[in-house]
């Protein structure tokens, strides 16, 4: 061990151990995210022959898939070794988070299919799609993605073009892209990996638009892996980060799906083609918060603790200039400048952690009010979701260049992982809502929080606040 | 009140600045309404007050929720030492990088800056021993880092000079490009 660094192991005041198992949310929980580390990151099996910077975009898109599903076989050796079931938090931490990432460098074709193509099906489907897809779904027998963002249509939902007529004659919804702009565009996995969607489409029946919906739709055979008829598919080309995502675009040309595609939880189609209405047309923004809470903890806290641990470590072994003339050059972490590059980013990576674990907790109650009927919450967690996403996405970008910035030219190069780690923050200040129109979206709610709090009504505890300083002036 | 540096004024004016910023831009959005313009139109003139707004609830919300974790009572004396220190260098930080706003909408007034940029400096001080420490608790393994800059062993240049000999370019002395190219343009007398 570099003798720096070893000095300064030894000025630390604090119980490490203590503060690893605060952030990991218990000692148990600590013991389970090493004993993963252990199984499947130290997996040489993992280990880049080649560094992926160094191979054509073609082969790293084949490298992501060999170790995705490498990493499913792996899953499947773990449960049977722990004689466990399948668990979304352990698909999500070795897809969407840090373990993932590890294994994977630049994403995986498989993320949506865990991190959204199984959650709405759970959200969005009745008891029986969820039996008949959820089971399929879960063995990998179909790999799926969600398709919602359009060539020419972001954040902004009742804009998408893609359209699903019901035909009651046949029972049987038409998918159809009326213009390139309606073409799906970006969905992960989309390109040339998944072989069933949930496609986001405006849905019309008895001559009327009911807005949009979601459709499970098969996109490829499930022998030959080539496109269905009417289906046109492809992936979208080299981004500035996560090319192992396999992002994809797709348009219908008059696809046909069986009425029983239409996710129905919710909202109704008949087979006479009469609409039944959702109690709430809130109910489908499940998915979305629930990515919008993963990615605080999964992208942002994440990456940021990975570049600051990066940033931290090399500062206390580089040496540069002196502060006093004749006495040497020092470790760079003894420059206040430095001090000050670092220390906020190790701050707000903690504050991020602490904050994901809050709106966690808060998720799953609001869900489970939601399987009550109960809705009242719900507008709260979507406003404070939305801006934990922006905020926290945009400050991991942020510090995550700081970082960069202060390891000089070696965290120029890519194998100092601060690219990567740019690449996949950056992009996640972008997907699942642009960050300025979520700051919009709770703004929205602030609003009319300040509205209800001049009406003298009660403020619900993340703006309870307002109560408090209305007053002052 | 007058200003002092500590985290309960900290929080306090995250908050008044929060409901500051809302309160200006929603009496703003509305006056406007109420003189006859297009609500959505009016919503676009002031979505930049708006997006600060949004944001200045994120801030104090992630301010008040570290706070929180700190009256945890299962914290050591220590562990809630250094957290401290780390909960308010994050919202002195913030605080001094959105200035303008807390002068605005808190009890924070321009001669209390000089104290809270050296109540920012001292922090940098005080965090300055634990600061390995705080990214070794992160337990990121050095698998996941996938950094030579970053190992746990600190053998920065030793990794580095080994990640430089992966480049497929050095699998050769001399790359087929200097037969091809080099070579011919070296000896062109251009």
């Amino acid at each position: 061990v570099n003798e720096d660094l070893q000095k300064e192991r030894g000025k630390g005041n604090f119980n490490l151990e203590e503060l690893t198992n605060l952030l990991d949310g218990g000692a148990e929980k600590t013991e389970q995210r090493r004993e993963l580390v252990e199984f499947f990151v130290k997996d040489p099996d993992f280990k880049d022959k080649i560094p992926v910077e160094y191979l054509s975009y073609t082969d790293r898109y084949r490298e992501a898939v060999r170790k995705s599903c490498l990493m499913f076989y792996k899953i499947k050796d773990y449960q049977e070794k722990k004689k466990s079931g399948s668990s979304v938090e352990l698909y999500q931490a070795l897809l969407g988070g840090m373990l993932g990432s590890a294994v994977i460098k630049d994403g995986t074709p498989f993320a949506l299919h865990y991190v959204m193509f199984l959650p709405t099906l759970m959200g969005q489907g009745t008891v029986e799609q969820q039996a008949y897809w959820i089971g399929k779904a879960w063995n990998c027998q179909i790999l799926g993605t969600y398709a919602q963002t359009e060539l020419g249509h972001g954040t902004y939902i009742r804009g998408l073009e893609t359209t699903s007529h019901y035909d009651p004659d046949n029972e049987e919804f038409i998918l159809h892209s009326p213009t390139l702009t309606s073409y799906k565009w970006w969905p992960g996995g989309l390109g040339h990996s998944a072989n069933y969607a949930i496609v986001l489409a405006q849905l019309h029946t008895k001559g009327e638009c009911h807005g949009i919906h979601a459709f499970i739709v098969q996109l490829r055979d499930e022998e030959t892996h080539m496109p269905l008829p009417g289906i046109k598919i492809g992936e979208i080309g080299c981004k500035l980060g996560m090319n192992g995502v396999n992002q994809g675009y797709l348009g219908f040309d008059k696809v046909r799906v069986p009425r029983q595609n239409m996710l129905m939880k919710n909202a109704k189609v008949l087979k006479d083609g009469t609409y039944v209405k959702s109690p709430s047309d809130k109910l489908t923004y499940g998915t979305m918060i629930f990515v919008r809470v993963a990615v605080v903890r999964g992208i942002a806290a994440t990456y940021l603790s990975k570049a600051v641990t990066i940033a931290t470590r090399y500062s206390c072994v580089r040496r540069q200039s002196e502060i006093r003339p004749g006495e040497g050059e020092p470790i760079i972490i003894e420059y206040r400048t430095q001090q000050y590059k670092l220390f906020p980013w190790i701050a707000a990576s903690i504050a991020m952690n602490i904050a994901s674990t809050w709106i966690w907790d808060m998720y799953n109650s609001v869900t489970s009010e939601l399987e009550q009927g109960d809705l009242d919450r719900l507008p709260e967690l979507h406003a404070i979701s939305c801006v934990l996403k922006a905020l926290c996405t945009s400050d991991a970008a942020r510090g995550i260049e700081e970082c960069r910035k202060a390891t000089g030219g070696h965290g120029y190069m890519t194998c100092s992982a601060f690219p990567a780690a740019y690449g996949m923050t950056t992009a996640a200040e972008t997907y699942e809502g642009e960050n300025t129109v979520l700051y919009l979206q709770t703004s929205r709610y602030l609003m009319k929080a300040w509205h209800n709090v001049q009406n003298g009504q009660s403020m619900s505890p993340t703006v309870k606040y307002l109560e408090r300083h209305s007053e002052r002036k | 009140l007058p200003w002092t540096n500590d985290l309960p004024s900290l929080v306090s004016a995250y908050y008044q600045t929060a409901t500051g910023l809302i309160r200006d831009v929603t009496e703003k959005v509305d006056k406007r309404v109420a003189k006859g313009h297009i609500p959505e139109d009016v919503w676009n003139y002031y979505s930049n007050m708006l997006v600060l707004a949004a944001e200045a609830h994120g801030r104090a919300f992630l301010v008040q929720r570290f706070c929180d974790i700190l009256s945890n009572k299962e914290i050591s004396p220590s562990l809630r030492n250094v957290l401290g220190a780390l909960c308010e260098l994050y919202a002195v930080y913030w605080l001094l990088k959105n200035l303008g706003h807390f002068l605005v909408h808190s009890n924070i007034r321009v001669p209390d800056v000089e104290s809270i940029m050296d109540w920012q400096d001292s922090l940098l001080q005080e965090i300055r021993p634990n600061a390995v420490s705080l990214v070794d608790a992160f337990d990121i393994a050095d698998e996941i880092l996938d950094s030579p800059l970053g190992a746990w062993d600190g053998n920065v240049y030793e990794r580095l000079f080994n990640e430089a000999q992966r480049s497929p370019l050095n699998s050769m002395p001399v790359d087929e490009s200097f037969e091809k190219y080099l070579k011919p343009f070296l000896r062109s007398n251009l």
